[in-house]
Parts: C-alpha cells; structure tokens; sequence
C-alpha cells in the first residue's frame, strides 16, 4: 500500500490475505475486511499507517479485557497446565517456577505427567534450576495422586504457588479428558478454591483447531487463560483473536524462546502489532 | 461453479490449508473443471468436487508415498529426522524403528539432541519402549560428534539403519539451521525426514520451505493425525515444497504409525 492509495478492494483483499497468514482464520478475515471496509472505504488515506491504525483498533476491540489473576486468600495459589502434545507445557511451567523464584515466592512443582518417556526427569530438571520443589511418583501412577500429594505438601511447606503440569492429551480423547477433570476435582478437594488458574498452552503455529481445543478443554477444566508459545518462530497466533472473541480467554503469556527467562507477560498492543507485521 | 469454489476455498481455509496455495489451487482446478469432460449425469458443482478430490489426491503425493525408505549402498543407511519444536520426532523415531524392525532391518537409535532437558533420556526410554537398541551416551559434546559416533558404531555392530533423533528448531535460527547442514555433511543420509504436526497452521509452508532451503528433504511425516485437526498443512507443505508425505503419525505408542494415505487424507481435509 502506498501514500494517498484509496481503499479499494485490491487493498482490502491485501489486508484480508495478512490476517489469514497470521491465522485468524477466513471468518474473522473476512468480516474485519467488511469492517474495514465500511470505516474506510472509497476514503484516500493518509498512508498505509493509517489503514492498519484501524484494523488495529478493531482487532483489539475483539479481545477480552485485562482481568487480574486469580489470588486466593490464603496460599499456595494453584496453577493447573494443560494442553495437547507437545504445545509447550513443561517447558512453560518451568519458565513461571523461575519468574515467581526470582519475585521471591515459594514455588512447588507436581510433576504429574505420569506417562511420557522423561517427562517427570524433563519437569524435574526445570524446577531444580530455579530452585523449586518438585514432587513426583512412579511411571504409570496415578496423575491425581501426584496433583493430591503436591497440593498436601504445597500447604504443609507454606509455599506461595503450586504449578501441575499434565501430560499433553488430545481432546478428542475421552478418557484422557476424564483423566483431566478427575485432577482438578482432586486439586479443588484438597485446596478450596483450586486450581486458581488454569492456563492452556497452545502452539504458536497452530491452526484452526486452537479454537476447538480451547473449547473442549475449558468444558473439562475452565480455562482462565492461554499462553501462546513458539512467537519467537514466524507464526503469529492470531488464533487466540477467535478464542477470545468466542470463549472471553485472555492470553496470559507468550513464549519466545526455550530458556527460563523467555516468557512475556502478553500485552495486547505489542500481540496485534505482531499479527500484522 | 462460482458458488461450489467459493464453498471449497472457505473448507480449506478452515482445514489450515495455507491461503497461497488454495488461491492457486482453486485457479487449477477451475480450468480443469472447465476443460474436463462433461460428464452427463454431474451438475457443474459435482463436476468441481471431482476435480478438486483428484487434484487433491495428485499434490498429496499420488503414490509416492508408498515409495520404500532408501537403503544407501554403504551401510549403515541413516535416516535424519528433523522439524519445529514439539512436532514429535523422539516418539516418531520409536514408530519407525518398530516398523523397520518388523520388515527385517536392524536399526539402530542415536539421540543427538543435546539441548532439551532429559531429550537423550526420552530417546533412550522410547526406543527400549519399542524394543530397540540404542546408542546411549552421557549428553555431552556436539550433535554432529555423537552423531558420527553413532554411525561408527552402528557399522561396527552390523545394524544397517541408524535412526537420528536431532533436537527441535526453529527455521529461523540461524545458529540451528548450520548445524543441521552441518549434521547432514557429517552422515550423509539416505533420508531427510521432515516431522510436522497435523494441526500446524499459515505457518506450515514457511517452515517446510526454510528446512528445504537447508537441506535436501525426501520425506514428511505428519504427526498427531489422531487428532480432529482437518490437516490441510499436508496439502501446503507437498503444494510448495514438492516433498512427499511419506508417513502418518496416530498415536503415542510404538504401534501408531501408517504408511501415508493420501485418498485419505483428501477427504479429511474437505471435511
Ligand atoms: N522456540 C520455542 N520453543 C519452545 C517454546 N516453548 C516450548 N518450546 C519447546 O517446545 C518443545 C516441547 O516443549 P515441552 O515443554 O516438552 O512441551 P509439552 O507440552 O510439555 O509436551 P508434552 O508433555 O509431550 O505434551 C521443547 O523442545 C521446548 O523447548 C517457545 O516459546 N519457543
Ligand atoms: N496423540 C499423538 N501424540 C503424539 C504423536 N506423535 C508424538 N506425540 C506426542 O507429542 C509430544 C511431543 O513429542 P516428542 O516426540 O517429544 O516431540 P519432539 O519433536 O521430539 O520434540 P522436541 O525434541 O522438543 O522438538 C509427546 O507428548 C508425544 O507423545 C501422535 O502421532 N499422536
Ligand atoms: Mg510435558
Ligand atoms: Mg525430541
């Protein structure tokens, strides 16, 4: 787009295809282009800038408002993780146990992926680096168990937080979306209240089938935010648009990298600018 | 024939098919539809839907999947697997072992990612898991060091197959992306397999292509294809980058993996 271009439909069919790139799926592209298209059209803009001024403003129009998390009066504050395969959850879980560390609070990790090769030595190796308790129990045990058991001695040691990390589940599968309700009906049995928080780890890269899982998680376990992981790669999670305009989600984080410290706390002007740079 | 087009173009928007190749896509399959032979008892919507499940079928590999894997003429031959974070290529390398294994090669796994906490321990319990062995080492020293080793061993040993579980990278990483040319000069492999998620979105095709640009990929495996994902990152990637899906990932275990069906898979992604 140039300087004094007017907007026209070749315009709009640009912008339209950007908003498809950046996954906020052809819905949501087409009825922002109409959108844009009322405000602005047969009007010659002052520039490209002003053009994408707009659409800004209508994408964060779409997004749920800032809401504080969840603290309860008494601690730990629970923290549950959730999410399909290989979104990003032990890794994230590990990066929250090394910010709450270096804010000073006490932090108690249940390694409660009690199934995948490595994965309790995988969460185990994160929490000891930032210094965090981590319990855990044998392969093959029960991932309630371990939920129960890290919540008994979340409160027995007066830690600040307890983050559960679960094993990536496909929500297509009932069984382990049973599994996943049975670990917060035991978190909550043990701590009233809990889990304060519970965060959806989506990909970053993933399509369309984002908005399904936050709708088939958050039937199991309500969903209180998302963390959109891998930003740091070129994928723009404009999926989290669609759920928050569906399902009022906020995302809570944003993952831009493997280490400890490469964890953003989401901030919607920086996200939209991303969307469409 | 406008109204059936427009219908497919949002169906395989909505299946994540990236929205370059849909537009050239639909392009393609218009002419076709135009020029095909009319078929008396086909309105011209049910003319389109022919072409478009024909056109389908041929860019998702016609047959190319059911191809072998390569056998290189000095063994062992090595098969690199390679892709984004997260894609599943530790529990793929236990799948293809197992499958190997059935059809009467002997594989050997070499875990050489050396940055994922705990990665070469997963490798390890992965291939025990599916009855394979397995070149273990402490984690230390450089990927394409332990990558070497590992081929030295398995020519030493008698296995003719070294399955390399290479670490989760970005295509943007520069560093990354040199040491995964770097791996490829070290071990020369007969297959370069490309490990993406069914659920992969826009981004599938600037992935695939930059892995392309770097290295000489002769296969996809998709993985999670248990999932509801529609999969149309299958159809951007062999679209774009001309490499065939060769294997599709459906489950967790050893057992869950099938030679790629693209009928199949046409048909997932029309929904
Ligand atoms: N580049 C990048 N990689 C990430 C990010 N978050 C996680 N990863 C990587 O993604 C891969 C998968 O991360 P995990 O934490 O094991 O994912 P998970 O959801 O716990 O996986 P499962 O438990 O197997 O379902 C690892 O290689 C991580 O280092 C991120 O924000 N950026
Ligand atoms: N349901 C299902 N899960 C799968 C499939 N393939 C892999 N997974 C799961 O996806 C998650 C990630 O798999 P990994 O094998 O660790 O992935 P990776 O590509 O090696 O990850 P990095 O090494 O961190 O890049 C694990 O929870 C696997 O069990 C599949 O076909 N179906
Ligand atoms: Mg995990
Ligand atoms: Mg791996």
């Amino acid at each position: 787009a140039s300087a004094g271009r007017p907007v026209d439909d070749a315009l709009l069919d640009e912008l339209e295809e950007a908003l498809l790139s950046a996954d906020l799926g052809p819905e949501l592209a087409a009825e922002l282009r109409d959108r844009l298209g009322q405000r602005l059209r047969g009007e010659a803009v002052g520039g490209p800038d002003q053009v994408l001024g707009v659409l800004r403003e209508e994408i964060l129009a779409l997004l749920p408002p800032r809401v504080p998390e969840t603290r309860p009066t008494a601690p730990p504050r629970v923290t549950l993780v959730v999410g399909v395969n290989g979104s990003g959850k032990t890794t994230t879980a590990g990066k929250l146990a090394a910010l709450w560390g270096r804010e000073g609070r006490k932090v108690v990790v249940a390694a409660a992926d009690t199934f995948r090769a490595a994965a309790v030595e995988q969460m185990a190796i994160w929490a000891e680096r930032s210094g965090a308790e981590v319990v855990r129990s044998q392969p093959g045990a029960d991932p309630a168990a371990v939920a129960f058991d890290a919540a008994r001695a979340a409160r027995a040691r007066h830690a600040d937080e307890l983050l559960v990390d679960t094993a990536g589940r496909l929500h297509n599968k009932k069984p382990l979306m049973d599994e996943l309700a049975k670990i917060a009906r035991v978190i909550a049995k043990e701590i009233p209240g809990a889990p304060h928080e519970t965060l959806l780890v989506l990909d970053g890269t993933t399509g369309r089938n984002a908005v399904i899982q936050a709708r088939e998680f958050t039937r199991v376990a309500p969903v209180s935010g998302l963390v959109l992981t891998k930003l740091d790669g070129t994928a723009r999670g404009g999926v989290a648009v669609a759920i928050g305009r569906e399902l009022g989600i906020p995302v809570r984080y944003v993952g831009v990298g493997e280490a400890a410290d490469d964890l953003l706390l989401f901030e919607a002007e920086e996200y939209v600018a991303g969307l469409l740079a | 024939m406008d109204a059936a087009l427009r219908e497919i173009r949002l169906a395989l928007l909505e299946a994540d098919v990236s929205f370059k190749v849909v537009r050239d896509f639909l392009a393609r399959v218009r002419e076709k539809a135009l020029g095909a032979d009319v078929i008396q008892s086909l309105t011209p919507g049910q003319q389109v839907i022919r072409v478009v499940r024909d056109e389908l079928v041929g860019l998702l590999g016609g047959g190319a999947a059911t191809r072998p894997l390569a056998i290189s003429s000095r063994p062992p031959s090595v098969y690199m697997l390679c892709g984004l974070q997260g894609s599943g290529k530790t529990t793929t390398i236990g799948k293809l072992g197992r499958w190997l294994k059935k059809s009467g090669r002997h594989p050997l796994v070499a875990p050489v990612d050396l940055q994922r906490p705990a990665a070469v321990l997963q490798a390890v319990q992965v291939a025990r898991g599916a009855g394979l062995a397995v070149y273990e080492h402490d984690g230390t020293g450089s990927p394409v060091e332990r990558a070497r080793e590992a081929v030295r061993h398995a020519r030493q040993k008698g296995f003719d197959v070294v399955l390399l579980d290479t670490a989760g990278r970005l295509h943007v990483d520069e560093e990354l992306m040199d040491e995964l040319a770097a791996l490829r000069a070290a071990v020369e492999p007969a297959e370069i397999l490309y490990v993406a998620d069914a659920m992969t979105g826009q981004d599938a095709v600037r992935s695939a292509e930059a892995f392309k640009a770097r290295v000489p990929l002769t296969g996809v495996i998709l993985t999670k294809l248990d999932g509801d994902a529609r999969g149309g990152a299958a159809l951007s990637v062999a679209a774009i980058t001309g490499v065939p899906v060769r294997f599709a990932g459906i489950g967790e275990k050893p057992e869950a993996i099938e030679v790629f069906d693209p009928e199949r898979m046409a048909g997932r992604i029309l929904g």
